[in-house]
């Protein structure tokens, strides 16, 4: 039918607004739909929340789409609420996790990039605010994070791809998103984002070579899950700490949140390894969401049995 | 404004063995304009770093000689990004 959602492909973002109104349509007793807030061109941030009401269980918050040219990243949300709803009652893994958390899903961070990346420039990173004194559009929304954000490397040319923003949390869209997790702080227990691509999963910190006080448990988590990601395709993933394992970035939502008191802070670098870079085939969508599902399950089942 | 096309843009990955050659990337992002994949910026180069980066077709050439005139080991990842860009939508509409 023509109104089908098909995981296999990119959506643009009027389809990922339809898809979210489908998914609390179709499954209003799992999925609601809550607008954190606006972007700088006025589109709303949608979450998904999906779980059920009780708002005190453990809850896991995810995002995608940060960066706009990382389209695989919000292929995986959506991949992720489907197989939610669609395995729930079926699945054991997942109907116990939703029995006793929730996720909350931003499908797509950076609304205004990612409109643009479809529409004008499909190699485009940044938001599209405007940057006062300087015809450079964008900050990216990544380095916007109050985590040692005027610190090194230096981000502060409103023309970089890395532009940090005139301020900490300067960004509507990342005001929205640090809004919304402080005010579920006391439930959130982990938080995930989701950017392409090199096939790595990063924890804390970026800013600094300092490792924090449970690098260890991080480490084991990060191991563990790699290894379930690579028992369904052999696709081999390197996990450590940002700093040490890429290089030292500032201002990042994964530092901005672990410092905020979020003990389990993951970033997943998803495929390839540069064969295809940002531009990864269709047909390798459902591949990258299956052997992610698999990762990502595991850190939720990990949270909800050894955090209080 | 007329969506942007990548005709015959090139994506080079480059593997700097020391700091001179992390240097002579750097150096090459000042006076061409590379859109950095891997790392995300310039600044974040460094020696035994895999570096990917985008680059016209215009500037491709004279970033091709230059690393060839520092011998420097590269691949070209992508020949023609506009082509990949079209190639990406690989799966038929259910």
């Amino acid at each position: 039918s023509p109104d089908r959602h098909s995981y296999a492909k990119y959506k643009n973002w009027e389809k990922i607004v339809a898809w979210t109104e489908k998914m609390v349509n179709k499954h209003p007793e799992m999925v609601s739909r809550i607008k954190i807030g606006s972007t700088a061109e006025d589109n709303p941030l949608y979450v998904l929340k999906i779980g059920k009401e009780d708002e005190r269980r453990k809850s896991v918050f995810m995002d995608c789409g940060i960066h706009a040219r990382e389209w695989i990243s919000p292929a995986f949300c959506q991949w992720f609420v489907y197989q939610a709803t669609k395995t729930y009652g079926k699945n054991k893994i997942m109907t116990k996790l939703l029995d006793k958390m929730n996720f909350y899903v931003l499908p797509v961070f950076n609304v205004d990039g990612y409109i643009w990346s479809w529409t004008k420039n499909r190699m485009w990173r940044k938001n599209r605010s405007k940057n006062q004194n300087s015809k450079c559009i964008g900050t990216d929304l990544n380095r916007n994070f109050n985590a040692s954000w005027d610190s090194f490397p230096p981000t502060g040319n409103p023309c970089d791809e890395t532009y940090r923003g005139q301020a900490p949390e300067s960004e509507k869209e990342t005001k929205a998103v640090t809004a919304f997790i402080r005010s579920h702080l006391k439930s959130i227990k982990v938080y995930i984002t989701f950017h392409s691509y090199s096939q790595v999963l990063l924890f804390p910190y970026g800013y600094t070579s300092k490792l924090p006080p449970n690098h260890e448990d991080l480490d084991k988590v990060a191991k563990i899950s790699t290894n379930a990601l690579s028992t369904r395709y052999e696709t081999r993933y390197v996990y450590g700490p940002i700093e040490s394992t890429m290089y030292r970035t500032s201002g990042s939502s994964l530092d901005w949140a672990y410092d905020l008191g979020i003990k389990h802070t993951f970033a997943f670098e998803l495929r390839d390894k540069g064969k295809f870079g940002f531009l990864l085939p269709e047909s390798q969508i459902k591949q990258t969401c299956k052997e992610t599902m698999l990762a990502v399950k595991f850190i939720a089942k990990y949270i909800l049995k050894n955090t209080s | 404004i007329a969506p942007v096309r990548f005709d015959r843009e090139k994506v080079f990955r480059v593997k700097p063995q020391d700091e001179k050659e992390a240097n002579i990337i750097k150096d090459l992002a000042k006076t061409n304009e590379l859109d950095f994949w891997y790392p995300d910026a310039a600044h974040h180069v460094a020696a035994n770093m895999t570096v990917d980066f985008r680059v016209s077709e215009k500037e491709s050439q004279t970033i091709q000689a230059a690393l060839d005139q520092n011998k420097m080991h590269y691949e070209i990842l992508i020949h023609d990004l506009q082509e990949e860009i079209e190639k990406q939508f690989d799966v038929k509409e259910d």
